[in-house]
């Protein structure tokens, strides 16, 4: 018996050394996912878990970013998590985000699920301040984010003090009002009892197209220096590339669409954005940082890609899973409406 | 930047205007 033990607990350290796996800590919007990989695992089979885990089948708007030096990566698919150049200590941690955003929110998102995350990823960059939001929207915007968390107003149960423990806007909204906790509480609530009627998903749904027609989200934003030197923001997103002014980052100076682009070259560090027309000027630029530079050059990618899916008819995959969706949709509506 | 939903511009306008007098002086 006890040799049996012995040699059991033997095999057993054998097999701990031997493990071929290591942790990583996915971070979503609202949870903590542990996962342990296998060392030979390469990021699509991370990713692919991590989507599994969740439920969520409109893969292509996410990734899984990574914190590095001072910047930030997107882990790649078709390469072995442990070869990306990370801190390797465990739990390796990563963020599942959205990557790329849709151009018409209402058409495109399918799935609660997608729908929720996108919700909470523009909530938090517009309370934390990475998006730019005026303070009529930002009451607006909060009105809606409470509807998603407390479902339909009701006076007898939302008393004056219900949202005295709620992030409700960004700082810098506040700070140009001489006005107190509970006159931003009810100039709130004001709102949120005009749109009554509402379920907390069509709250949601609201908030992001409220978001959308202002342009508060969807543009990722690069410090870059066009080939005399100057000082500009790059911007990628869904429709294409935006040259900003530095000190205002809500009117391009240029834009390029993507169906308006020739190709996009980048070598030699510098990135040359050639118009379909040919008489139009070669746009150069580029980042000071490497990683910078090949962070853009995969959002290029990545977007001119979905620009050009969405013009294409979806896969029969995709068809397939957008009629579940919607079916499943209109079904929780008429329960809803039975009781 | 206007709302594509003229209900969304009418509730911007409102709350812009009862914000208004409680404006910091430096806004």
């Amino acid at each position: 018996m006890a040799s049996v033990l012995a040699s059991k607990m033997g095999l057993n350290s054998l097999r701990r050394k031997q493990a071929k796996t290591f942790s990583v800590t996915v971070v979503t919007m609202d949870a903590d996912l542990e996962f342990s990989c296998e060392l030979k695992w390469k990021g699509k089979d991370l990713f692919e878990l991590v989507c599994r885990t969740l439920g969520l089948r409109e893969t292509w708007f996410f990734g899984l970013r990574y914190d590095v030096k001072d910047t930030v990566a997107w882990l790649k698919m078709d390469k072995k998590v442990l070869d990306h150049d990370m801190p390797k200590e465990e739990p390796i941690v990563f963020h599942f985000l959205a990557k790329f955003y849709p151009e018409n929110v209402e058409d495109e998102l399918v799935q609660d699920i997608t729908q929720h995350l996108f919700f909470l990823q523009v909530k938090t960059s517009i309370l934390e301040e990475e998006i730019y939001c005026p303070p009529e929207a930002s009451v607006l915007l909060a009105s809606y984010a409470i509807h998603a968390k407390y479902g339909d107003y009701d006076p007898n149960v939302h008393k004056p003090g219900f949202l005295s423990q709620e992030e409700l806007l960004p700082k810098r909204v506040i700070n140009l009002y001489q006005m107190t906790a509970e006159m931003w509480e009810e100039r709130i609530t004001v709102c949120y009892a005009e749109h009554r009627g509402r379920t907390r998903d069509e709250a949601e749904m609201e908030y992001l197209k409220i978001a959308q027609d202002l342009e508060m989200y969807g543009v990722n934003y690069f410090s870059i220096r066009n080939k005399k030197g100057t000082s500009l923001l790059l911007g990628v997103d869904a429709l294409g590339l935006h040259i900003y002014d530095p000190s205002n980052k809500l009117t391009p100076k240029i834009s390029f669409p993507w169906n308006e682009i020739r190709n996009i070259s980048y070598s030699d560090k510098e990135f040359a954005i050639k118009p379909l027309d040919k008489r139009a000027d070669v746009f150069k630029f580029n980042s000071s940082k490497l990683r910078v530079n090949k962070l853009i050059l995969q959002l290029c990618i990545g977007n001119h890609d979905l620009f050009m899916r969405r013009r294409r008819v979806d896969s029969l995959e995709v068809q397939q899973m957008k009629m579940q969706a919607r079916e499943e949709k209109a079904r929780k509506q008429m329960e809803r409406r039975r009781l | 930047n206007n709302p594509r939903n003229p209900h969304h511009h009418r509730a911007l306008q409102e709350i812009r205007r009862s914000l208004m007098p409680f404006a910091n002086e430096t806004t």
